[in-house]
């Protein structure tokens, strides 16, 4: 499956509507300033594939990931949304549907609620039907900024290790 | 378990060099067990060449170097089990514009078979995508542009 | 002791702040106490605010405005005591052009007082240099070449 | 004081000549392809200021510093030396000399020699003299390859003792 749309709503710097970010199935490319909000698609990604640690998206908690305000207006929204949907043609995803949208909103007090398809659903039903199509947050095929040559910094037990892991 | 581990080692060992010669126009990478009769009681080391240049352990490579094997090492390991999308943020901050191209090139190459979102502050990555997001900050605000090239 | 303490704490926000607004065109950065009445019984944090957006702590930035305020704090500390010459490697690489450009600008103004020796990857960098020299490797051996700008 | 001149033999990646690298006091870039050789020169001034971790110059021993040789023509060099020549016009460096020169030999069973101006010393001497100068290869004027943003990843009790060791 490879990821059709990305849309985030009040999710960290990208605030105050509902932003899509439509993909095809190739090679695209994200560019633009330092601080501009390239990473934080990455931490919406995560986000939206079940990441436990908020740490990893580079939040002291996970309410922290709703957008802060811009100071201006109203006060700080009560929830960010991400919304991840996958072409499932290949159907390796185990749903019947041949689009499969999960999504994830978090609220002020740091509690997730989770929709596959529009339906309500736990966290863990999602980490399952996901890691049977090979899908997880922890996966190697993401590379968070700075960390490519972790990969050539390992130890020759952790690369043996990475080995066993595949199989 | 000794097999199946071999069959792995061995697959990974053939797309590595497969990944790591696309990388480099040349070069040469291979992975070697500490202890060849009892793979488990021992490590797995890399040792690369780089085109012109003696073989060395990964370890002493230098920092864009181990940028490249890096990568050759993920791209090999995904053969095994590849992934539907990959999603890569500043992997060619260290990277040399030889071998930014190299990248940008295998990138294209890969892409028909899986999905790439490529974050990058280099334009001669950038250039080579199907599709380029622009992200841009106002008023405390991100937004975002798209251009498709192709 | 407190007092040297807090001389030496003003002399430095002071000199961040200039710095800062010198490598983001106009953005601020300070030092607060944690524990205003007894320094040493708290840290330091530092606080960022990048142009026309809110003031974060600059843990919570991102890594290329990271780069930018250690370049700033690392002159605000040498300007107490200054460096005779300094060798920076590569603190370029996550810097979009703007810093980049903000940066060179900002190290030949400050090359009229210290030597600076700077290892880029980058041409908008190397090129507002007094002196280039070109690094290369042949048969496993490197060499120099130079090119004297100014 | 500013380094008016750099000098490697058979110093890491920089073997079989005596390589010059003049400077002058201002502005100086040093750039080139992955692998070159740049960094070495940053390991070559710290080795030269009498580094004592050959760990911080990317070396698991002292002799390890020595060219490897090119495997092409004679066997492996028995030596490898740095020779940093300093401009001293203002005095800093507590010797006489308008122009002090510092120079390590290290040998391939990872024993140094030094020398100021031509005189065999001790690395004690020599780091005792750029103290004064206010030289030294810790010091934060030198920045590592990949470790810019460790001056603002630091915690802030670690922030309040770099400006505590200032003073
Ligand atoms: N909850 C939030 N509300 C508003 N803004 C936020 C929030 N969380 C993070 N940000 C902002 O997002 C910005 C960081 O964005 P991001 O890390 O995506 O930048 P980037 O484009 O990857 O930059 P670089 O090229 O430097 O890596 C920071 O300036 C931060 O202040
Ligand atoms: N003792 C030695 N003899 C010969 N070559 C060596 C020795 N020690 C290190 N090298 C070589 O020096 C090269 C690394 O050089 P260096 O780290 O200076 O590269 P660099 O120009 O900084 O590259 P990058 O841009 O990737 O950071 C490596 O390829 C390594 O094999
Ligand atoms: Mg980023
Ligand atoms: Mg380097």
């Amino acid at each position: 499956p490879y990821i059709k749309k990305i849309e985030l709503r009040n999710f960290k710097s990208f605030g105050l509507k509902n932003t899509v970010i439509s993909l095809d199935r190739g090679f695209t490319a994200i560019t633009g300033p330092n601080g501009s909000g390239k990473t934080n698609i990455v931490d919406a990604v995560l986000f939206g594939l079940g990441e436990t640690s908020s740490r990893r998206l580079r939040a002291d908690s996970f309410s922290k990931l709703i957008f802060n305000g811009n100071g201006k207006s109203k006060s700080k929204p009560r929830s960010a949304r991400v919304v991840i949907q996958f072409d499932n043609s290949d159907g390796k995803i185990p749903i019947d549907t041949k689009t499969v949208t999960i999504s994830r909103i978090v609220y002020v007090n740091g509690q997730s609620e989770y929709r596959i398809n529009g339906r309500k659903t736990s966290r863990g039903r999602i980490l399952e039907l996901l890691s049977i199509a090979g899908i997880n947050p922890s996966g190697h095929n993401i590379v968070p900024q700075g960390t490519i040559t972790k990969l050539t910094d390992i130890s020759p037990v952790e690369r043996r290790k990475i080995i066993e892991d595949l199989i | 378990k000794k097999k199946a581990f071999m069959d792995a080692f061995n697959q990974i060992n053939e797309s590595l060099s497969y990944y790591f010669g696309k990388l480099t126009g040349g070069g040469k990478a291979y992975m070697k067990l500490e202890n060849p009769d009892d793979p488990f009681s021992g490590g797995v080391d890399m040792i690369v060449q780089f085109p012109n240049k003696p073989e060395i352990l990964v370890s002493g490579a230098s920092g864009g170097e181990r940028s490249v094997a890096s990568v050759a090492f993920l791209f090999a390991i995904q053969k095994l089990n590849p992934a539907s999308f990959y999603l890569l943020d500043e992997v060619d901050a260290h990277l040399d514009s030889f071998h930014v191209a190299k990248l940008s090139e295998l990138l294209v190459e890969e892409s028909s078979k899986s999905q790439f979102l490529v974050i990058t502050l280099k334009p001669e990555m950038a250039s080579r995508a199907q599709k380029i997001y622009g992200v841009y900050e106002r008023n405390g605000v991100s937004n975002i542009v798209s251009a498709t090239i192709k």
